[in-house]
């Protein structure tokens, strides 16, 4: 079972259409194995990106170098898998 | 659970257990509802419908569709709650008896089913269906890329190991083609909705063109109308319009194909998350989205109803 320990989901926020190009480049970067959850469309719209915990670095540096506006919305994804799991968990015990 | 009364609609279920929720559910109500098998999955498994109808013969037809994507568990949720909130009202709220007698409701809650149980057993993050893909270690094809509409457009990728991969041909996927078919044979279906998570929109034609489609006017108005239901309970806040508009190019998708069928109701939905919890929405708004998001269908199927076409 695939595991997502230290992944982290980003909520960007773009303030102009030339933020947007960079991330539809960070977006190209296949090694960097990102999930793009909502994609680089319109400064309107957030940007969601799931990233692997051994690209984290280097996508916030990206991101501080071209002082793109991020929040973390999910800490640690695996985190919240498990307590997902164990919710399940749980309403199969009660029933 | 031993009925659908006992069932657990506040968490996520697996795929056996949401499909005995459907035997269940014909069980205990066999002159409303009953279960289709439209056909299988690449790797074998049903395609389940419930159908609920009234009775008579050749109605006209509304169809919703959860599940598409394999990680959006919201979405098979919400429609287990509406199946059940189906069988509870007929006959006691006026507006969803009017509907179910003059229509007939099918509901395919697990569209990608092997996608599903791969969300459960493998990898929770897992949106694609479960073909292997020759000449690539790339699994999967996106399920809505892959209908004859604008297939093969820029709004979608020909790469095996992109998340919007296409396919090898428009109507590859069996989970897709079932659908076909089954529209098809039916040939009276008159909206067509289908449900997606999680950036709180509601999606009309085209997906691939920036061009409106014919009806805009009337589906932009529907849209707004369905919405502001929807917005009323929890406050929760959409934005609709044209695919292409709204989001972005999407080639090959589900609304545009059903619209160019003929089925002018064809919506996208993309059900609720804030920014906390993306495709990871904690089971406990479960119920609150699927009540929210059951007054926007309501809104469509009523509006279906008084506007035949």
């Amino acid at each position: 079972k695939e595991r997502f320990e230290g992944h982290q989901v980003l909520r960007i926020t773009a303030k102009n259409d030339a933020e947007i190009g960079l991330l539809k480049e960070l977006s190209k970067q296949e090694d960097l194995g990102l999930d793009f959850w909502t994609d680089p469309v319109d400064q309107s719209l957030p940007v969601d990106i799931r990233v692997p915990f051994h690209s984290l670095q280097g996508v916030r540096a990206f991101l501080g170098y071209h002082e793109i506006h991020y929040e973390i919305m999910i800490q640690d994804l695996q985190d919240l898998l498990d307590k997902e799991q164990r919710e399940m968990m749980r309403a199969r015990v009660l029933q | 659970p031993r009925s659908t009364d006992d069932y657990d609609y506040e968490n996520y279920h697996t795929l056996s257990e949401i499909n005995s929720f459907m035997d269940m559910l014909v069980q205990e109500n066999p002159k409303l509802v009953s279960k289709l098998v439209i056909g299988q999955s690449y790797e074998g498994r049903a395609l389940n419908v419930l159908k609920f109808s009234t009775g008579g013969t050749k109605r006209p037809g509304i169809w919703i569709d959860t599940g598409i994507h394999a990680r959006e568990w919201i979405t098979p949720a919400s429609g287990t709650w509406f199946a059940k909130k189906i069988v509870t009202e007929y006959g006691h709220d006026p507006a969803l008896t009017a509907i179910l007698d003059k229509f007939d409701i099918f509901l395919e809650l697990v569209t990608n089913p092997d996608g599903y149980e791969y969300t459960h057993s493998s990898n929770r993050m897992w949106r694609k269906t479960r073909r292997i893909n020759s000449g690539s270690s790339c699994i999967g094809v996106d399920p809505n890329r892959n209908w004859g509409t604008g297939y093969g457009g820029a709004g979608s990728s020909s790469n095996p190991c992109s998340e919007t991969y296409r396919g090898p041909g428009a109507y590859s996927e069996p989970e897709v083609k079932a659908i076909v078919d089954f529209t098809k044979s039916h040939g009276n279906l008159k909206a067509f909705l289908t449900i997606h998570s999680y950036s709180q929109m509601m999606l009309y034609p085209y997906g691939d063109t920036h061009k409106p489609c014919v009806d805009e006017a009337e589906l932009d108005e529907l849209a707004l109308k369905a919405s502001t239901a929807l917005e009323s309970l929890y406050g929760t806040k959409y934005t609709y319009g044209s695919t292409f508009n709204t989001i972005y190019q999407a080639s090959g998708v589900t609304t545009d194909w059903a619209y160019d069928e003929g089925i002018k109701y064809s919506y996208t939905f993309e059900l609720r998350d804030d920014g906390h919890y993306g495709f990871v929405l904690p089971a406990d708004q479960i119920i609150p989205t699927a009540q929210e998001t059951w007054l926007a269908l309501m809104v469509i199927m009523e509006h279906t109803k008084n506007n035949p076409y």
